[in-house]
């Protein structure tokens, strides 16, 4: 019946007691509470219509509607444990039951999934990613610096290379995303951001690859896509110092070698 | 044989916009899969031939290229082991070592011999799903592990039997009651 949270000593996870879905996310040294939802989406890949014969495939990214559809209403939160190292949620057959294992694709849909977050703040159509993890460009919703932008493609045209970060922010919080693979981003209403995660598409876009991008390549096959996502809320002034840092260590990571012989007796740098 | 090179010349192609976004046929996509894993292949006696330099033991080690599904046939099977952790960022880091076992109570010493607190977890099903037959463990140990800038740090694990168990909640409730 209560809420499940996770907490350390910098930042407390709510999770939502009906849905299972993460509900508010608290900066515990900054005093910064922000409600947030995150769940996961698809679009529902196009395969022409009347106003255009493009299909959506490997090169060109088309969702046959700006709405996508919702996997799960509930992620059923079935294990909550903790301690001092670690603390880990688990959500069950959230996507994995309905959308990803493709086997057979009866339905005959491409289905492009996301991760959505969704939270209060005021973006004003303005959201930010990276340049291969150096410059941070800034993204405005349906327009170009250069020129008058007519948009036809509401979802795709505002989709933007995320290759390890994209954020959001106000006047004063930040919410920021660290990504573990080049993917793409956006961010389609104010005070939200989502993450493109995998694509399963039926058709070739006739763009020059000439295969439906299909992993692994038979329709019959399944897949199960696993990744991360790293989270931050923090000020404005105060993200860069953690999102830096993090993503250096994320992307040059340690590296673990094991064995079973005596202990290599070498500490220093 | 060692070398990097291999592997610089798959990272070379591998920037190649095909191979970031996607947009390649999928034999191509297995190519550079293959590609990537013959150089790191070669770079992992690199990395083997420069810890023996360094450390002057000359022993097998062992990498385990699937711990991102959560399989390792070392960890699986044995009860003792050291985990070596080379930071390649000219800062000190730490970091969470995820290690697949099969085990539910495990030491974790660091390279001072202090304990390290660890948790075990259960591999979820999703992952057990994703790595079919490449490992069989059941649970995650986790621990928090530090490496200095540019070097690395060991840390020694071992299976906690049964006795050792019943031991050690002997002599915590011995000292309890003292």
């Amino acid at each position: 019946g209560d809420s499940l949270q996770l907490q350390n000593e910098y930042y407390k996870v709510t999770f939502d007691s009906d849905t299972g879905l993460v509900s508010q996310i608290e900066n515990l040294h900054k005093g910064i509470n922000l409600p947030i939802t995150q769940n996961f989406y698809w679009y529902n890949a196009s395969i022409g219509d009347a106003k255009s014969s493009q299909a959506s495939g490997a090169y060109i990214f088309r969702p046959d509607s700006f709405n996508p559809l919702l996997i799960s209403k509930t992620a059923k939160t079935y294990v909550v444990k903790h301690n001092a190292v670690y603390g880990e949620v688990i959500l069950g057959a959230l996507i994995n039951k309905d959308v990803s294992s493709g086997k057979g694709q009866r339905d005959r849909w491409g289905k492009e999934i996301i991760s959505r977050f969704k939270t209060p703040l005021q973006t004003n159509a303005t959201f930010y990613t990276d340049a291969n993890g150096r410059e941070i460009l800034q993204r405005r919703r349906d327009y170009r610096a250069t020129w008058k932008l007519e948009q036809t493609e509401p979802v795709a045209g505002n989709y933007y290379p995320v290759n390890s970060r994209i954020y959001i922010k106000d006047g004063k919080q930040q919410l920021t995303v660290l990504t573990d693979r080049s993917q793409g981003g956006s961010s389609i209403m104010d005070g939200s951001f989502e993450l493109m995660l995998h694509r399963r598409l039926l058709y070739d876009d006739h763009r020059g690859v000439d295969e439906p991008l299909s992993e692994p390549g038979d329709y019959n096959v399944g897949l199960v896509v696993r990744g991360k996502h790293i989270l931050f809320l923090d000020t404005v002034d105060a993200s860069a110092d953690l999102h830096r840092p993090q993503a250096q260590q994320e992307f040059m990571s340690p590296q673990i070698v094991l064995s079973t012989g005596q202990q290599y007796p070498y500490w220093m740098g | 044989k060692a070398d990097s090179f291999t592997l610089k010349e798959a990272m070379a192609v591998a920037q190649h916009h095909d191979a970031v976004s996607g947009t390649e046929k999928q034999h191509v996509a297995d190519d550079y899969a293959k590609r990537l894993a013959a150089g790191w292949s070669r770079c992992q006696v690199l990395v083997s031939n420069a810890l023996a330099s360094l450390s002057g033991i000359k022993q097998n080690v062992h990498f385990c290229n699937y711990l991102n599904v959560s399989a390792c046939r070392l960890t699986e099977a044995a009860s003792n082991f050291t985990v070596v952790l080379y930071n390649p960022l000219p800062r000190r880091v730490t970091w969470n070592v995820r290690l697949p076992m099969n085990g539910t109570s495990y030491t974790v010493t660091d390279p001072k011999g202090k304990t390290v607190p660890n948790k075990v977890m259960q591999v979820s099903a999703f992952t057990k799903q994703v790595r079919q037959d490449k490992g069989s463990a059941v649970n995650e140990l986790v621990f928090q592990a530090a490496a200095p800038a540019l070097g690395f740090s060991t840390y020694s694990v071992s299976r906690l039997t049964e006795d050792s168990l019943w031991r050690r909640l002997a002599q915590r409730a011995q000292k309890t009651q003292l």
